[in-house]
Order: C-alpha cells, then structure tokens, then sequence
C-alpha cells in the first residue's frame, strides 16, 4: 500500500523578505528531518500514529517553530501548549490544553486517547495525567526561546504606546503566525 | 503551531497537531488546536487534516471536519473541499491560515491564505519535499 507523511510547521506573514537564507536553510533541514524519521517508521511497516508523533515530537523539539520548545509566551510570561491527535481507524482522539510543563504535548494527547476515557484534558488536571502515565517532566523554563520571549516584551510595549508600529515591519516579526496577538 | 498526517501501508489516516498557541495570551484562552474538527480530525473513510493559522476562525468553522464532511455529502475531491474551506470560506471572513489534508488514496492538499506556511511532504518518491514561500 501507498504511505504517505505530511507535515506543516504554522502558516503567516513568512515571505523571502523577512527570511534571510541561512534561516531558510535551516527551517528547510528541520522540516526535513522530520520527514525523513516519520517516514521511515512507516517504511518500515509502523503505523500512522507512530508516524505522526514521530515527526512532530522532533518540530516540538525545536526552538523553529511554536510549538514545546520555542513556543510563544502567554501575557504573564509563560509557556501554555496544546495538542491533539486522532486515529482515522477507531475514530478515537485525544487532546491536551494549557499545559505547562509536558515536555511532549503531542505523547499526552496520544495518552489521553489512549488510556483514559476522556477526549480532552487541561491545565493541572491534564499534567497530573500525564505524570500518572509516565511521561517526561520538564520545568516550564525548558520551552524558553529567547527570541519569543523578545518578541512578548516588544508587542507589550506597542501595546502600551511604548515601541512605534515600525517595529511589527521587522524582519524578526515576519516569524509570527498570522500576526494573531492575544 | 506544527501538525503532521499520515496514511500507513495498512490504509489508516492519523492526524496530530501541537501548539504553543498565541502570543501575549490571556484569560486562558484556547485555539483550534487542541479541539478535534476543528485543528485536527482524521477518519478513514474521508480524510486526515490539521490547521494552523487564526485559531478563532477555525473553531468557529469546525475547518478540519468541514473538509471531510466535504468530501463525504458533497463528493467533494480532497483538493476541492480543501480548497473551498480555506480559500473561500475562511478568507471571506478574515481568517488567516492553512491546512494539511490526507485523504485514504494518498492524494495531498496544502492550501493556505497567508504569505507562507511551512509544510512537506514524503511518499514513495523517496525524497522530503519541502515549501515555505507561496
């Protein structure tokens, strides 16, 4: 049978204006690598649920992309992250919000669907879970990206009239997803 | 936010989508990516998707069940229901962002309303394929 592996690591204003060649290089290397070790598990027989935990676990393991590692900071300064997952066979599915400190969201939402009886779990409730399973722990300051983090205190300061609109033509700002703000 | 799909050689369609969510966010507030039918939704008997983009429009849209259901009342071939979702139903309302879709015969769609979206894709071609730019 044909198997096939997809992947997408967030969709905004990315255009070759605000991406220099060697950020590209490397955004192009990682995508790639997440590719080749999700398909290799189904080349090697494994299933599409292994395939997809695979090939995001190694995008949440980069700081590239808003997700675990080089996630986005909330207003007071922290890391909240999502995840879900679903099984086009059972019709099973599982999904983790608000959690803070699971070093693999996307492994939690796949605990959640496949060892609880629930659909979705959040905040401490869904953290307990995911200790109770066994998943890797991580301080909350393991996410930390420092170019988010920047990116947090200038949009708080546009907001509070401090930094000139200019600053949302930076290059640095071009890596926001839809320039959605909270 | 990073979302991957995938059919495996037994003919299963998985989707998984993880997010660290929205800059400067408030109150707790959720976006489509921990919500199935909405960020992430995968069956069968139509297809595999995950979103990425304003995550609002896409809650409201159920965008990732709208596909399949597409494909499932309307006929619909995996291109088309993807493309109509994300570039008619989503733009006409502000809604920035795009999607990956899978359907059970390995075809592909990647549209998206943004300037770019990171994406790739791997088959039996043997070689990742990876885009950024429109």
């Amino acid at each position: 049978n044909k198997v096939v592996l997809v992947i997408h690591g967030g969709a905004g204003t990315i255009t070759p204006e605000n991406m220099t060649p060697e950020l590209e290089r490397v955004y192009r290397q990682k995508l790639s690598e997440a590719l080749e070790k999700g398909y290799a598990v189904l080349e090697r027989g494994g299933t599409s649920l292994q395939a997809i935990t695979t090939a995001i676990q190694i995008m949440e393991e980069s700081p590239l992309f808003n997700a675990g590692k080089g996630a986005v900071f909330t207003s007071e300064g922290r890391n909240e992250l999502d995840a879900s997952i679903m099984d086009g066979k059972t019709g099973q599915a599982g999904a983790v919000a608000g959690v803070t400190t699971i070093k693999s969201p996307i492994l939690a939402a796949q605990a959640v669907m496949q060892k609880s009886p629930h659909v979705m779990l959040s905040g401490t409730g869904a953290e307990e879970f995911a200790k109770e399973q066994g998943l890797e722990q991580v301080e909350n300051s393991y996410f930390f990206d420092q170019r988010r983090h920047d990116q947090l205190k200038r949009l708080q300061q546009l907001e509070q009239g401090k930094d000139k609109e200019g600053s949302l033509k930076d290059p640095e700002w071009g890596l926001f997803e839809g320039k959605k703000f909270g | 936010t990073v979302g991957a799909i995938a059919l495996d050689s037994q003919g299963n369609l998985a989707a998984g989508t993880s997010t660290g969510g929205m800059t400067n966010k408030r109150w707790g507030r959720v976006g489509d990516s921990p919500i199935i039918g909405a960020g992430t939704y995968a069956s069968n008997q139509s297809c595999a998707v995950s979103a990425t983009g304003h995550g609002e429009f896409f809650i409201r849209n159920v965008v990732a069940y709208d596909v399949a259901a597409r494909m499932k009342y309307q006929g619909l071939s995996l291109q088309q229901a993807a493309e109509e979702v994300v570039m008619k139903t989503l733009k006409e309302q502000g809604g920035e962002g795009g999607i990956i879709a899978l359907d059970n015969k390995g075809n592909i769609a990647m549209p998206f309303n943004t300037p770019g979206m990171y994406r790739g894709y791997m088959n039996q071609k043997g070689k990742p394929q990876v885009f950024i730019f429109q």
